[in-house]
């Protein structure tokens, strides 16, 4: 994945088999966003791989004041192309289940 | 500082917690 200065990871072991799953989120390199960034440290959350955008959860950590709104795009790339990485994993492994 | 927050917003639960040293340095 493209190295957007964010990194999102998992926060738990991914079963394969529940849609919702904990991630978290820091920033690795500040340089690279747009807005103004205070430091938050790790932002863990969880997210419905079936049921929900990631760039929704982008919104609400903007809307909860952990980014400035020019890195929506970004945030929302960088939880995008980890969820990305989940499902083809689960795809890889259970092709069945997905 | 070493302390965790947990945000919420619109029925999602942040918990923000400081970045471990060790983290930052990975490459």
């Amino acid at each position: 994945a493209e190295d957007t200065g964010l990194r999102v990871e998992l926060a738990e072991e991914d079963d394969g088999k529940k849609s919702s799953i904990a991630l978290r989120l820091w920033v690795e390199d500040p340089k690279k966003l747009k807005g103004k960034y205070k430091d938050n440290g790790v932002i863990e959350f969880s997210l419905d791989l079936i049921n929900e955008n990631p760039e929704d959860v982008a919104q609400e950590m903007i809307d909860s004041g952990f980014f400035h709104e020019s890195d929506a795009k970004l945030l929302g790339k960088s939880i995008r192309d980890r969820v990305s990485l989940i499902k083809w994993k689960r795809e890889k492994q259970c092709p069945v289940l997905v | 500082g070493t302390t965790t927050q947990v945000v919420h917003s619109a029925g999602r639960r942040f918990i923000v917690s400081p970045v471990p040293e060790a983290r930052l340095k990975e490459p």
